[in-house]
């Protein structure tokens, strides 16, 4: 339909590349991570290693999850954790390793806000968001 | 063309209602907002004031980043302040009073991942999701 045409069209202009996505590295301290979200203000960022390989997720959630002890909060965390202590792995069939392949993005983009492009050695190349593809669909409605 | 079809046949499920919202009040503390987003996972949640109206927005950055301090991270902020310290107000362009408008609702989902409902006293009757909108894309794609 209309609908996997304008998908195919503008199937190039959908990769947010590496170098403008925010991240942070699997060895940074918690408190690195706790500071660079507050400011990006991004809900979640990408993980990757010291060879720019994608390696999960995080979120000031995951962060604040453990500084939440018994009866108070404690700052503890953010000094004696790195990243790698709290990193959300990624599901292995929710990383793009295609970007042509805009039906199976769109399916994928259902249950997850944005999507991690890889190269075929786990070089992290950018994301694919959904504003990317909301934008598409509202310029087709409204054409 | 088929996806305005689409979309005015799905307009009435795509509510999801008050009642199983997450959301935090005005006169909350700052601390009770921290837990309940630790918690809940959700990246920004609506905050209502006593009557149940929608006040706006709020999300764990606009919490840590009242608790950084010049050199190091305050846990003073969670006692002291509230909810309504720091609350994001919202855009009234990005308020729904009308669930039937899709064209409108796909326009401002373009920029917001969700938007917050009300009825014309200002109660909040819910929110409509972005996943709502490309579950019913995924679907005229891949029939
Ligand atoms: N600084 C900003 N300028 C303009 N609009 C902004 C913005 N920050 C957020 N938004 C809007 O809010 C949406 C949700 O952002 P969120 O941070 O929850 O969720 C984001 C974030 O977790 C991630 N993301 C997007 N761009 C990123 C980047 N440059 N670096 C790192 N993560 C990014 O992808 C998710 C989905 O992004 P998407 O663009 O579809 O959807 C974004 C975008 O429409
Ligand atoms: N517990 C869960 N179960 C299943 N899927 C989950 C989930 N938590 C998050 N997701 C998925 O992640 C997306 C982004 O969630 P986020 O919390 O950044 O951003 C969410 C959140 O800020 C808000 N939201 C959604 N449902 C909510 C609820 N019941 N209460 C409060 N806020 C909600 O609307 C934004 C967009 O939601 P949307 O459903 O389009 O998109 C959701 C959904 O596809």
């Amino acid at each position: 339909p209309e609908i996997q045409r304008i998908l195919l069209e503008n199937r190039e202009h959908y990769l947010i590349p590496a170098d403008v996505v925010a991240n942070v590295n699997m060895d940074n301290r918690l408190g690195h991570a706790f500071l660079v979200l507050t400011k990006v203000r991004y809900a979640k960022i990408p993980v990757l290693d010291n060879d720019s390989k994608f390696c999960g997720f995080i979120s000031l959630a995951m962060i604040t999850d453990k500084m939440l002890a018994l009866d108070h909060v404690s700052l503890e965390p953010l000094d004696h954790l790195t990243v790698a202590d709290v990193v959300e792995k990624p599901d292995p069939d929710a990383v793009v390793h295609d970007i042509v392949d805009v039906e199976q993005i769109l399916h994928l983009l259902v249950d997850n806000p944005f999507l991690p492009v890889v190269d075929r050695e786990g070089i992290f190349e950018g994301i694919i968001t959904r504003r990317e593809y909301m934008k598409s669909f509202n310029e087709l409605v409204h054409n």
